[in-house]
């Protein structure tokens, strides 16, 4: 099973949105995907359109060990399984501080799972505290969506130093894999000189023994279409809400990106 | 003293970036004001042009009482203030987590301080935890960015019920004031849709005993430009960037109605 956390610690990047859309374009493809809900907003839940209030067993059930992890996950559409947030979620962060071996419940609680899955993803919050880390320790790939912003980059820096934190301390296999450019508007200037930022950035680290050295901005990037905003409003993937528009084109390509390595012709 | 905490813990709605615009086009009018970073991404100190690492008394120093606010605080722009962020900001909230009455230290600080200003506007990180109930516990008024898209309402009501418990049990004189539309299109059904939503629901509470019963959408919203992303990259507010883009006349007209309570003509 590939295990992706998709993290970004700005706000509003495009995190939720690129995992349901990147999850439902795998799991057309026959993959069996299950992705996880780890921000206490639920917007993940939401998006797919559960309502995040009737939820019983979830996320902070698997956290706070009072459930398992397949007794509490729901199929939302052929081969894609959520394990869905609720409202308890917030309070799972402040928990688990004092709790022994606090950054690695999550990945417990994946790794006694008896269920098989080709892919895993996690949906994290807009920031690196504790729940944040959890996703970190319980996967081996991380992708950063990143809105070619200057504000949105700010935070990158930080954001490989916690990574790398946990490589070393916590899960030797975790690797920064991509960065995701969401948001795109190749008519802007700015959207290229965030991009060859980031470029010039990842090829200085090359040949650096670090958690980000092989890790390669996504061929495909996500164009800004206000399809991807109006499709959550429906708890639709974007696939179920217009199939051919510019965003369903965008993250199938990137789902293909994903599962064969490159962009497939 | 105006005292205003711009907060939605939704990620990457327009708080930074109006806190800094409104801000400097309240400082152009004559007004003393002072702005607090109390985002430990530190994107407010960013933004007006400061290296957040080469703080050394910042936001985390006066919740940590080892520094007063005068003495903390720098003059940015003419008539403009900031308490800057620097990375140690971080380590607060779990810092404050155990100290006797840590949700008003802020609030403390600012009553202590000598200078006169006439605004004080707090830029919020995306979360509700106890720096932002630092915000909520040392102001008067609360501004709501908000992105006219469905996930960006979806925090609403919890955002309000924090509110109202601030109120009743740690500031009576706590008020939503004004939901500031941001990132409009007026050519996009989603942006009127949820102006619409808001509406109908500010009209549903008008005569509620609640902290938002007053609330009212400011009649000027901030359309999409990208002028307003790419000023940061400068450390330029928008007015220096450039004074005559639509942002920069949006901003103006929304700190004029903000200072006079209304549009003026
Ligand atoms: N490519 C796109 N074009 C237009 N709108 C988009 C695009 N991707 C996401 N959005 C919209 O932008 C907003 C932010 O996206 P999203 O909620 O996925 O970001 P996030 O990083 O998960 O946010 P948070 O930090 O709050 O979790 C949402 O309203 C979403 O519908
Ligand atoms: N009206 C606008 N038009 C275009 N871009 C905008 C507009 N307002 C803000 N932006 C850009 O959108 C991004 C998000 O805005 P900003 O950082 O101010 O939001 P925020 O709510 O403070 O985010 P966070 O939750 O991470 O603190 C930034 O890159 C900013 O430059
Ligand atoms: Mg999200
Ligand atoms: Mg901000």
């Amino acid at each position: 099973m590939r295990r992706i956390a998709v993290i970004n610690q700005k706000g509003g990047v495009g995190k939720t949105t690129s995992v349901v859309n990147m999850a439902a374009a795998l799991a057309a493809m026959g993959q069996k995907v299950l992705v996880i809900d780890l921000d206490p907003q639920g917007h993940l839940t939401i998006h797919l359109g559960h309502d995040a209030e009737k939820i019983e067993k979830g996320t902070y059930a698997v956290l706070a060990q009072s459930a398992g992890l397949d007794e509490s996950i729901i199929e939302t559409r052929p081969n894609l399984f959520l394990l869905p947030a609720n409202i308890h979620l917030v309070g799972a962060e402040s928990e688990l501080v004092s709790v022994v071996g606090r950054e690695i419940i999550l990945k417990e609680a994946i790794d006694a799972s008896q269920r098989q899955f080709d892919y895993l993803f996690v949906d994290c919050a807009p920031s690196l505290g504790l729940l944040t880390l959890n996703a970190l320790a319980a996967v081996d790939e991380v992708m950063i969506p990143v809105q070619p912003h200057f504000l949105g980059l700010q935070g990158f820096g930080k954001l490989l130093q916690t990574i790398e934190l946990v490589n070393k301390r916590i899960n030797t296999s975790l690797k920064v894999r991509w960065i995701l450019l969401c948001m795109y508007d190749n008519r802007l200037s700015l959207s290229s000189e965030v991009k060859a930022d980031i470029e010039q950035f990842l090829a200085s680290t090359k040949d650096a023994n670090c958690a980000w050295a092989g890790a390669q901005i996504l061929p495909v990037a996500v164009r800004r279409n206000i399809k991807l905003a109006e499709a959550p409003s429906y708890g639709k993937t974007i696939f179920e809400y217009d199939g051919s528009c510019n965003g369903a084109q965008d993250y199938r390509k990137a789902a293909e990106c994903i599962h064969y390595g490159k962009l497939s012709n």
